[in-house]
């Protein structure tokens, strides 16, 4: 899976994520990608795309997850993002996001997940595995 | 406030043992696509073309599973899904069961953009791409021989896997299955 959320100076947001699925899927499967609020969502607080195993990320609705918890929870976009992918079962999940403020958040509960970030005061990021 | 950025290549396990051969491109490329990102932004253009754009380049990488060296169903072909998603209006998009659709992000955006509809797949999707004229090619293009061989692996050990699990043979399986019954008795 392959994904991108972006907020630009104005407090714009917008997600996108694609995939093939899982390898050996059975024909036919849908994954949580296109499900709205499970892989992929926005709205005015933030934008998630998510990764890993979709059946689980479907059950959880992790992407519209993490803006209800900031929503409802009054919690930022790191706590919203950290409790939703504490949530989800060891190995299943990781995701980035972007809040309309420009914070920026990575977390993901598998051994790795191939990540990027970058925000306008100049810090930027690459990385594979936990720091 | 300030503009911001993060993109994905897919998450899994992962091993630490990663062979540079397989790390260094796939980090290039997140730094080539980090690097289009950025530009967009600084150009003032909206998150939903910085978003489009990016994973455009990221499903044109066979090293990720999307798009060109998307994985493999059951019956050895690709079937390819996509989303978009405009924070401040929540108009949304998403495409499913794509085989010859280059790059399904933007069909995505086509079925945000010019229907009244979220979501078309298989059959439907294919010809809505048509209609509107995105490229599309030989669904061979987008398989490569390291899937091939992903599903070759996977099937010999009955499993379905999420992106870079590595494959357990059906030996290996049992044995760790014997690890377990040993660890619970301590």
């Amino acid at each position: 899976t392959v994904g991108c959320v972006a907020v630009d100076n104005e407090g714009n947001l917008a997600t996108a994520t694609s995939t093939g699925g899982l390898v050996n899927k059975m024909v036919g499967r849908i994954g949580d990608t296109p499900i709205i609020g499970a892989g992929t969502y926005a709205n005015h607080l933030c934008a998630v795309s998510a990764t890993g195993r979709g059946e689980m990320i479907i059950r959880g609705t992790v992407a519209r997850d993490v803006a209800a918890v900031m929503e409802f929870k009054g919690l930022s976009l790191k706590e919203a993002a950290a409790y939703v992918v504490e949530q989800v079962p060891p190995g299943n999940v990781g995701l980035v996001a972007v809040s309309s403020t420009g914070e920026v958040t990575m977390p993901f509960n598998t051994t790795g997940m191939f990540r990027a970030c970058a925000t306008e005061d100049g810090y930027s990021e690459i990385g594979i595995w936990p720091d | 406030m300030g503009w911001a950025i993060a993109l994905h290549g897919g998450a899994g396990d992962i091993p630490l043992s990663l062979p540079p051969e397989n790390r260094l491109p796939r980090e290039a490329a997140l730094r080539h696509c980090l690097d289009v990102g950025i530009a967009a932004l600084k150009a003032h253009k909206h998150p939903l073309d910085v978003v489009e754009l990016v994973v455009r380049e990221l499903e044109n990488h066979q090293n990720f599973n999307a798009g060109k060296g998307s994985v493999l169903t059951t019956s050895g072909t690709v079937e390819m899904e996509a989303c978009i998603m405009d924070g401040k209006t929540k108009k949304c998009g998403a495409v499913s069961g794509l085989s010859t659709v280059v790059n399904a992000i933007s069909l995505a955006r086509l079925v945000m953009e010019k229907t009244p509809h979220i979501y078309l797949a298989f059959d439907g999707a294919e010809a809505f791409a048509r209609e509107h004229g995105l490229e599309t090619v030989d669904p061979s293009h987008f398989i490569t021989p390291e899937n091939i061989e992903r599903l070759k692996l996977a099937q010999e050990a009955n499993r379905v896997q999420i992106d870079y699990t590595q494959p357990i043979q059906k030996e290996v399986k049992k044995d760790a299955a014997s690890a377990d019954v040993d660890s619970q008795i301590g």
